[in-house]
């Protein structure tokens, strides 16, 4: 009992049929990125600090859902969101909406510091960003091919992906647009009539 | 989605968790990753955070329910988390990583697999993903 620790995550639900060569990519970051937060608890940083640089690394990496490598809206364009909590007063801070700030957890931090709320979203969150002069990039260097490609199968089937780590091999591969494809609209795999009215 | 929880030498626990949120959703619509208290949550008995069905786990209050399992219920971490997947998420699918002030690690899920690691200051170290 004691001492520290630490556990990192890549999302769930994931395409069974990954390739191997994703598989081992995909655990060469989630190393990288223990490896890095165990340094940091090493250096005794504080917890807070060490989540914040641990899920900076994965939003730069694009192999994951988050910063670059970011999930497409309808649109084709992407909209982050991203909160931190420190355990012993329970401060946090959130932020949503956003399309420029190259690190959001970072800019969720600095809700947490540097702002008198909990949560910032859309044109207030961007504001704050820009007042807080943290990084900011065009809303394409978050968008890959890859992700791109599943955008059109997911319009294509007429749903929304709950696991978006499709391979581009085929449709049949994947069984939540095939799902689709004879379903109604779903949402999360789930039809779209079992959600609140609004 | 991404997250990582940790608990430092002080006994000290954190949550952090970021996305990009569903492919193909509508513009505006925000999940359960920036909702304290269902993506992520920390206070001083532990840390969490949630990946998954976004609106499932807003609707289990995922990451605080580990929590109030712990305070509430006097289960340990890893109880606690087998409890919250098993019970909190109805039909949803989700998955999550936690740490507890004493040094813990946990993670659980109901989907087939969930990209994750973890590591102790004692020398454990595990990368997973089935």
């Amino acid at each position: 009992m004691g001492g520290w620790a630490i556990a990192v995550h890549g999302g769930a639900g994931i395409d069974p049929n990954l390739p191997t060569e994703k598989q081992e990519e995909a655990k060469l970051l989630l190393t990288r990125c223990l490896n890095l937060g165990i340094s940091a608890l090493r250096s005794n940083l504080p917890a807070i600090d060490v989540v914040e640089l641990v899920v900076r690394e994965l939003e730069t990496d694009p192999l994951f859902n988050s910063g670059r490598g970011s999930a497409l809206s309808e649109n084709g364009t992407v909209e982050m969101e991203a909160s931190i909590m420190d355990g012993p007063k329970r401060r946090c801070g959130a932020v949503s909406g956003l399309t420029t700030v190259k690190n959001p957890i970072s800019l969720a931090r600095l809700v947490m510091d540097k702002s008198p709320h909990s949560y910032l979203a859309f044109s207030g969150a961007e504001a704050f960003a820009r007042q807080q002069g943290v990084e900011l990039v065009e809303n394409e260097y978050f968008i890959t091919e890859e992700n791109k490609g599943m955008l059109k199968l997911a319009k294509e089937a007429n749903s929304i992906l709950f696991d978006y780590r499709v391979p581009i091999a085929g449709l049949e591969s994947c069984t939540a647009v095939a799902a689709a494809v004879d379903s109604p609209l779903q949402m999360n795999g789930l039809p779209i009539s079992i959600y609140a009215p609004e | 989605t991404v997250g990582c929880v940790v608990v430092d030498s002080q006994g000290r626990c954190a949550a952090a968790t970021s996305t990009g949120g569903l492919m193909n959703k509508m513009s505006g619509r925000i999940g359960d990753s920036p909702l304290i208290g269902s993506g992520t949550y920390a206070c001083n008995l532990c840390g969490v955070s949630c990946t998954g069905e976004g609106e499932a786990i807003i609707r289990g209050t995922l990451a605080r329910d580990v929590a109030a399992v712990m305070e509430y219920k006097g289960l340990g971490l890893q109880a606690a988390v087998d409890y919250v997947i098993k019970e909190r998420l109805d039909e949803g699918q989700a998955g999550l990583i936690a740490v507890s002030k004493d040094g813990e690690v946990a993670c659980g899920f109901n989907t087939n697999g969930m990209f994750r690691g973890c590591a102790t200051q004692d020398g454990f170290m595990e990368v997973g993903i089935w």
